[in-house]
């Protein structure tokens, strides 16, 4: 009945057995808690975020974090040597994990990242299209749909040129993109269930 | 589970990290 934490944001998988649940969440929240920092320190340079009315600004940040996470993880994925890197810096095999229970979640994100690292994307590139990943439109709970909306197209017509700029012999690179969105939207609804999953336990 | 990012505690670190912005500027 060994209990793991195969998620990366985590130093280790490897959870004390000595220690109780609430020990062991709290210790998972301070793995956490500088990555969400730093991602709403990056929402607040995207330009016309901080326009936004304020429940408006928290409410893209509590529906989109994973999503950000995702993307700006996706190269503790490496899907040749079929390893993931934790944030404590040690690499466990997707066979390892997979030992300790990790399933659909994982297994999917390591295919997200893969695509999303084969586009190539620059580091310029790679921040605007997180920041189109975070604001969006159609987040729940949005007070101002008209004003996110307004900002969310900006952000994809300075992708749309940004990429077309780089890359012009690949035109395919900003519509996988914006593909990448509802894949992104999927891995969200599986980690919710994760979640739940990991409370009831 | 209609509302993760509360679960996880997301919310509070969200507007602790907002909101603390703000008071930086006022001040």
């Amino acid at each position: 009945n060994r209990m793991y934490l195969v998620c990366p944001m985590n130093t280790s998988p490897h959870v004390d057995p000595l220690k109780s649940g609430h020990e062991v969440w709290e210790e998972f929240s301070h793995c956490f808690t500088p990555a969400v920092r730093e991602v709403v320190e990056f929402a607040k340079k995207i330009p016309g975020f901080r326009v936004l009315s304020q429940h408006d600004q928290v409410s893209l940040l509590k529906a989109g974090t994973f999503e950000v996470l995702v993307v700006r993880f996706a190269s503790l994925f490496d899907m040749k040597e079929r390893t993931v890197t934790f944030l404590g810096g040690n690499k466990y095999s997707v066979d390892a994990l997979r030992a300790m229970g990790s399933g659909d979640l994982l297994n999917s994100m390591s295919d997200f990242s893969e695509k999303l690292m084969n586009l190539g994307l620059s580091e310029e590139e790679m921040s605007l299209f997180t920041a189109v990943v975070l604001v969006s439109a159609d987040r729940s709970g949005i007070e101002n749909v008209n004003s996110v909306e307004a900002l969310q197209e900006t952000l994809i017509r300075a992708l749309r040129s940004l990429i077309t700029r780089n890359h012009p012999n690949e035109s395919a690179v900003f519509t996988k993109l914006l593909l990448k969105l509802p894949d992104l939207r999927s891995l969200n609804n599986m980690h919710s269930e994760q979640l739940l999953a990991f409370k009831v336990h | 589970f209609n509302d993760p990012a509360s679960n996880l505690g997301l919310e509070d670190i969200i507007r602790k990290a907002l909101i603390g912005n703000l008071e930086e500027r006022q001040e």
